[in-house]
């Protein structure tokens, strides 16, 4: 689910 | 954050300012590839609207809209100069980029990163693969014309660097971070082999004081 999106690079 | 990364980040950076300090001082734009800068602008709008959802920190937010507002702004500049120096271009920017947006998306769509099938998930995955070949009609124009401004061929070797520098970061992270990404390394290792021949001729060419023409 959304929640798990996790992309903290450029 | 680590050298790498920011090295990489500070590379994208100086590539911009070199493409508009290019396009500045020759008041042209003949020799940019237009498509490569759409589609490079398709790349931050797909990966970078998420800055109005998604929190990272102040230095994410401000870098997304630097690359967001200056991609646009390369395009309105080169739209607006496309009648000094885009007439050639129009003849020689051909490369068909129809198969780059369907490939990237297929590809999204069918291996998103991290199987997460999201709307953000998947414009994120396309986003990475369509940055890896955004790269293509802008060398292939090179390829065309056999020559280029030296600000233009810094402008492409800055841009090359920038993922080369992300691929140690994600090895370093890997290692010292225990983090990694497969569509990341993936399309970054892509990214940044289409760039070899090209930093070959750079290397061999313009570091040795000669003028850019390809053999």
């Amino acid at each position: 689910d959304e929640d798990d999106y996790d992309h903290d690079e450029l | 954050m680590n050298i790498f990364r920011f090295l990489a980040d500070m590379s994208h950076v100086l590539s911009i300012l070199l493409l508009l300090q290019k396009i500045r001082s020759s008041n042209s734009v003949a020799g940019i590839s237009f498509k490569t800068q759409a589609l490079y602008a398709l790349v931050f709008v797909t990966r970078y609207l998420d800055v109005f959802i998604y929190f990272v920190s102040i230095y994410n937010t401000a870098m997304k809209i630097l690359f967001l507002g200056t991609s646009f702004y390369t395009l309105h500049v080169m739209y607006k100069k496309r009648d000094s120096g885009t007439i050639a271009a129009n003849t020689i920017d051909t490369f068909r980029v129809e198969f780059l947006l369907i490939g990237s998306l297929a590809l999204a769509l069918i291996f998103p990163s991290e199987r997460i099938y999201s709307v953000t998930n998947i414009l994120w995955t396309f986003s990475l693969w369509l940055e890896s070949v955004a790269i293509l009609p802008q060398l292939f124009m090179l390829q065309r014309t056999g020559q280029a401004e030296s600000l233009t061929v810094h402008y492409i070797f800055a841009l090359g660097l920038y993922r080369g520098f992300y691929v140690l970061n994600w090895i370093y992270r890997y290692y010292f971070d225990n983090w990694f990404s497969l569509t990341s390394f993936v399309t970054g290792i892509i990214q940044t082999a289409l760039y070899s021949d090209f930093f070959w001729v750079y290397y061999q060419k313009v570091l040795k004081g000669k003028k850019f023409e390809l053999p």
